[in-house]
């Protein structure tokens, strides 16, 4: 099953 | 001091009920430019990013910039108060800890106003650069959201792929597999009709049908949707609002483990 990646992998916290 | 006066009040009734089912509290960030919101979905894997510039409401005015925290649940409450065609006014004053919502009737004959609380939120912003996308779909929004809906009654992810040939959309499920194909389509008179790709390489990427389904209760705000992919980046799915801003949806890809 594709396991879910988060949204702080691609950005960062400002 | 903030008073903003927007004469389509529907237009925040409808961004609200958009956005209530992913993000449960958020701050909504006031300043000279507009009203915006970024927040994040409970287990950071979406976020909405909301921009309703200054020049869309018919009076706008904000003295400093503030943050002002807001239940979702309860604003929406108070926002199915308003009628459809409502002007709706937001008054706050610099550190109060509650905020107005004015409803006008259109013949004026029938005001109200609610008062809700605000509520202090730690939310952490995100910082999303410019990106260049491998390929951008604008489609019909009443489109993506009859695909995101049909597809998620037989699987739970959707391959998102765009090439020459078009953008596909495939799931499979124990009851079996279905793909969507849509062309381009230029050729018709109402472009809010069309579906147009731009293509610099294919791509093809995988999301959780759940959180699509969630943004495409967004559709109401407008006839057509963008969807922007790159490999290795969230897609962001956009509905743009007429003549005021935008919503926009991130939404990280799932990868094979």
């Amino acid at each position: 099953k594709p396991k879910q990646q988060i949204l702080s992998r691609f950005f960062a916290p400002k | 001091m903030l008073e903003l006066r927007l004469v389509q009040g529907s237009l925040l009734k409808k961004v609200i009920e958009a956005i209530k089912d992913l993000v449960t509290d958020a701050n909504f960030d006031c300043s000279a430019t507009g009203l915006s919101l970024q927040a994040m979905d409970s287990s950071h894997v979406a976020l909405v990013a909301l921009l309703l510039r200054s020049e869309g409401f018919e009076h706008y005015r904000c003295d400093r910039n503030i943050s002002m925290g807001m239940n979702l649940n309860n604003m929406s409450k108070m926002l199915k108060c308003a009628g459809n065609d409502d002007i709706i006014t937001i008054k706050g004053d610099d550190g109060g800890d509650t905020i107005t919502f004015m409803f006008e009737s259109p013949n004026q004959d029938k005001i109200s106003d609610f008062e809700m609380k605000l509520m202090d939120i730690d939310s952490e912003h995100l910082g999303i650069p410019e990106a260049e996308y491998h390929a951008i779909v604008k489609m019909p929004s009443s489109e993506f959201s009859r695909i995101c809906k049909d597809l998620s009654s037989i699987g739970d992810t959707v391959v998102i792929s765009v090439t020459k040939e078009g953008v596909k959309f495939t799931t499979r499920g124990d009851i079996g597999t279905a793909n969507i194909v849509c062309r381009q389509n230029k050729t018709i008179d109402k472009p809010d009709e069309a579906t147009i790709i731009e293509m610099n390489e294919p791509v093809s990427l995988t999301f959780a049908l759940r959180y699509l389904n969630s943004f495409t209760k967004a559709t109401s705000l407008s006839e057509s949707v963008t969807i922007s992919l790159s490999s290795d980046l969230p897609v962001v799915i956009e509905y743009k609002i007429a003549d005021m801003g935008y919503i926009r949806f991130y939404l990280a890809p799932k990868i094979e483990d």
